[in-house]
């Protein structure tokens, strides 16, 4: 069973990831039909842009981050920035979105310049997500874990950041065997998806350079 | 506007808390 206190900081957790998201005008503008590359590229960077800033404001709300040395908050945030976008852009896929808008979606990143040999890990990352069926405490939960990865480079107090980071994992294994008792290896195929964020991660970078380019 | 400040200019001004201007 999960303690008062756990199910305490769960709830914490997943009020902080619902309060903090995209705004819906914005989110909106990425189902208008009528961009071409050049504007899809536009919209993608201000996305990319409103999501960092949202994900700034859930961290706050991790309880123990604010007290981690201030370098090594930045550090946390700058190293994870970009697998919690993708984490978070997942769900947009794999929610149960009106018809038609995820083939627009996909159709507006696959029309913005970025070349395929991104877009395919990206969408087979989408649809490894999709078949968890991931709860949204599941999502809050890996996002905290994910941003509290002590080894991120320029971490110094590595320390601090795996006591968090084991917190959220303890709540997470618990969660995931109340929730999913007859799938053993639930929690497992969870950090699984963690390993696989990471080969995003160093895609992204490339695709950034080669996006710059064209 | 904010979308071209670089990643850490982003999260350190959001961190900071005056996203607002």
């Amino acid at each position: 069973e999960l303690s008062q206190e756990q199910q305490a900081l769960l709830n914490y957790i997943v009020d902080a990831y619902n309060k903090h998201r995209i705004p819906p005008d914005q989110a909106k503008k990425l189902l208008q039909e009528q961009f071409n590359a050049e504007e899809n590229f536009q919209l993608l960077t201000e996305m990319a842009t409103s999501h960092v800033q949202v994900l700034v404001e859930f961290t706050k709300n991790i309880p123990g981050f604010q007290s981690l040395d201030h370098e090594d908050q930045i550090a946390l945030l700058k190293g994870s920035a970009v697998e919690a976008m993708f984490l978070r852009s997942a769900q947009v896929f794999t929610r149960k979105l009106p018809q038609g808008h995820t083939e627009v979606l996909e159709d507006r990143i696959r029309k913005s310049g970025i070349s395929e040999e991104f877009i395919t890990p990206m969408f087979n990352f989408y649809k490894s997500i999709g078949e968890l069926q991931m709860l949204q405490e599941e999502h809050a939960l890996l996002t905290a874990i994910t941003i509290l990865t002590p080894d991120r480079p320029y971490v110094r107090d590595q320390q601090a950041v795996e006591g968090l980071q084991e917190t959220m994992l303890e709540v997470l294994r618990k969660f995931c065997k109340l929730q999913h008792p007859q799938e053993a290896q639930h929690f497992a195929r969870l950090l699984g998806r963690l390993t696989e964020l990471r080969t995003l991660n160093h895609h992204h970078a490339e695709m950034l350079t080669s996006w710059r380019m064209s | 506007p904010a979308s071209n400040l670089g990643l850490e200019d982003i999260i350190r001004k959001a961190l900071m808390g005056n996203m607002e201007d």
